[in-house]
């Protein structure tokens, strides 16, 4: 099964 | 000295409606531009962002920038003791600990003020880069709305996948696979009825259900969504809000090992 993603891998600390 | 005047406060009662399942706590970030907020819900599978513009306040005071924490089911018990027809003024005296909500009825015969204590939250706000969109979704909330509780009766995924014949929904689950195809459909009576799908390429991506019926709650903002997908980038699904700005969801896509 696909893994689930994490929003912090595309988006970065500004 | 912070002081926001909301006409039409059913606004904001829609909005904390529309988040305080996703997100616990989170800052709301006022300044000259308008009433902010981004956050991630407790997995960082999702973000929400949300823009109330300072034009579409009747009053909008914003002395200087300012952050205020606040626990978004506290937020959302206090909103609903306004009535949907009240105005909501939001107060905050400087280096205060507290925000005070103030309803007003129509008719101005009943004004209430509610005291919610803030807190203090570290939360990273992260940059969301402008990306180009293989391809952009159109339609009604309430299909979009929809759609997601149908398949959620049947699988936990779903599989986006727009190509030039429409957009299709697919789950599989123990009882069987369900497909839900929607093509554009301009030739509609009212333009928010319309499904339009702008596509550059092909792009097909998996989600979990369970965030896109969180995001649905924000349905009551707006009768249209869209949905911007890329192959390996967060889907964006955004309501606009009515002369105020929007409520954006990014939400991860589940990734082949």
């Amino acid at each position: 099964d696909p893994k689930q993603g994490n929003i912090l891998s595309f988006f970065k600390k500004s | 000295m912070l002081e926001l005047r909301l006409v039409q406060g059913s606004l904001l009662k829609k909005v904390l409606e529309a988040v305080k399942d996703l997100v616990n706590d989170a800052n709301f970030d006022c300044s000259a531009t308008g009433f902010s907020l981004q956050a991630m819900d407790s997995s960082h599978v999702a973000l929400v962002a949300l823009l109330l513009r300072s034009e579409g306040f009747e009053h909008y005071r914003c002395d200087r920038n300012i952050s205020m924490g606040m626990n978004l089911g506290n937020m959302a018990k206090m909103l609903k003791c306004a009535g949907n027809d009240d105005i909501i003024t939001l107060k905050a005296d400087d280096g205060s600990d507290v925000v005070t909500f103030m309803f007003e009825s129509p008719t101005q015969d009943k004004i209430a003020d509610f005291e919610m204590k803030l807190m203090d939250i570290d939360s990273e706000h992260l940059g969301i880069p402008e990306a180009e969109y293989h391809a952009i979704v159109r339609m009604p909330s309430s299909e979009f709305a929809r759609i997601c509780k149908d398949l959620s009766s049947i699988g936990d995924t779903v599989v986006i996948s727009v190509t030039k014949e429409g957009v299709k929904f697919s789950t599989r689950g123990d009882i069987g696979t369900a497909n839900i195809v929607c093509r554009q459909n301009t030739t509609v009576d009212k333009p928010e009825e319309a499904t339009v799908i702008e596509m550059n390429e092909p792009v097909s991506l998996t989600f979990a259900l369970r965030y896109f019926n969180s995001f649905t709650k924000a349905t009551p903002l707006s009768n249209t969504v869209t949905l911007s997908l890329s192959s390996e980038l967060p889907v964006v699904v955004e309501y606009k809000i009515a002369e105020m700005g929007y409520i954006r969801f990014y939400l991860a896509p589940k990734i082949e090992d």
